[in-house]
């Protein structure tokens, strides 16, 4: 059952996915589970929809932990997924937006590398697939969309851990989602979510220059981290990824910013300062809840201003 | 599975671009297999970079020789594990 599920701790994949199916009979009315795909190891890529009916309604896109050491997304993930369901019907705000639009979220974005982070090293970042020539695999997930593709800020070094692939959208992963996104065709939104650093960014990373929208994204943005920050204080810095982190190509929201969707941001979620990646299981909850509010907004904004 | 014993997690706030640049040229010596968790881009950021219990000594000694001011932010990367997977298997438990 959903409800002796614990949200606070972390979760190997079989159990977030046995999770999963327990979640969407339990939300039948509300939540779907999509197979989207093959990871680059033959494992499946879940994504869940919750929809109240229509087919290829407006919708928001947001996958989270395509960075698989970055372990509180994906715990984040499973804690927002339940939240939605839970407070549809009872959150009037929520029970509006799902009454007009789709929310289409992808957990574990990288399940290949998340088991590795299981079995073999905490510490993996990348995809899995073999570099011909190298010993050293994977890719950079989020150095592989096309947009910029291969340009300042990714490495053309396998054994990189930014290293961008061997052309734009070669990650099976990476394919998926652009496969499903391009069908769909009617999303107007994009968040991606890593950790940590604390940061709410919009595009672009592969130029500095400012995306067309940039002032709309940075007062949705600024808004939206304000609300974040209400809960426990926690602070957000918020820019373009270009100016607040630094250049660099290939990455997912500049991907869905180009093909149309406006409403694309990144999140970095919170760090206690101390821990980096290692965030301690106690900090899921406190994560989840504070992003919630930012995300909600977002959401919120994004049902109030079609386009 | 790859241990993470001794490793350290090293911060650096950083002051100048002249300690940005020193830290740039760190990031690219492929040798010391050096992870950066936040890398050097702005005297704004802090630097965390994980260093191998192998290459310690050696990372510390060019940061102290270029008089760049750095804290280690986690002592010993495996017992950070460690106590992350006992809570794991004692939540798994619990579960069941």
């Amino acid at each position: 059952s959903t409800r002796s599920f614990n949200f606070g701790a972390y979760h190997r994949l079989e159990t977030i996915y046995s999770w999963m199916d327990t979640f969407v009979a339990q939300h039948s009315n509300l939540v779907t589970k999509l197979d989207i795909g093959r990871s680059y190891e033959n494992r499946p890529m879940y994504v869940l929809k919750f929809s109240t009916g229509g087919t290829k309604r407006p919708a928001i896109w947001i996958d989270l932990g395509i960075h698989s050491r970055e372990w509180v997304s994906q715990a984040t993930g499973v804690w927002t997924a339940n939240k939605i369901a839970t407070d549809y019907g009872t959150d009037a705000s929520l029970t509006s937006l799902l009454n007009t639009m789709d929310i289409y979220m992808l957990i574990v974005a990288n399940p290949d590398g998340y088991v590795v982070t299981h079995t073999n090293n905490r510490m993996w970042r990348k995809t899995r697939s073999k570099n011909s020539g190298y010993a050293c695999l994977g890719v950079d997930p989020n150095r592989n969309w096309n947009a910029g593709f291969g340009g300042p800020g990714a490495s053309s070094y396998p054994c990189s851990e930014s290293y961008h692939g061997p052309s734009a959208h070669s990650e099976i992963e990476v394919k998926n989602m652009v496969n499903l996104i391009q069908s769909h065709g009617n999303f107007k939104s994009f968040i991606s979510v890593h950790s940590y650093s604390q940061l709410l960014m919009y595009p672009y990373g592969y130029t500095c220059r400012g995306a067309p929208h940039q002032a709309e994204l940075d007062s949705v943005a600024k808004a939206a981290v304000q609300k974040l920050s209400s809960l426990y204080g926690t602070s957000y810095k918020v820019g373009s990824i270009c100016n607040i982190i630094y250049q660099a190509s290939g990455g997912s929201i500049d991907w869905s910013y180009d093909a149309g969707i406006k409403y694309s941001f990144a999140f970095e979620l919170r760090d206690t300062g101390r821990y980096g990646f290692i965030l301690p299981a106690d900090q899921i909850i406190p994560t989840a809840s504070e992003t919630w509010l930012a995300l909600k907004h977002i959401m919120e904004y994004v049902r109030d201003h079609p386009y | 599975e790859k241990s993470f014993t001794g490793d350290q997690v090293v911060r650096v706030d950083v002051q100048s671009e002249e300690q940005l640049k020193l830290l740039q040229v760190l990031e690219s010596e492929e040798k010391w297999n050096l992870d950066f968790w936040l890398h050097p881009v702005s005297t704004e950021l802090p630097v965390d970079v994980l260093v191998p219990h192998t290459h310690l000594a050696a990372v510390k000694e060019y940061l102290q020789a270029h008089n760049i001011p750095f804290t280690v932010m986690i002592d010993n990367l495996q017992e950070l594990l460690d106590q992350e997977k006992a809570e794991m298997k004692e939540n798994h438990l619990r579960e069941h």
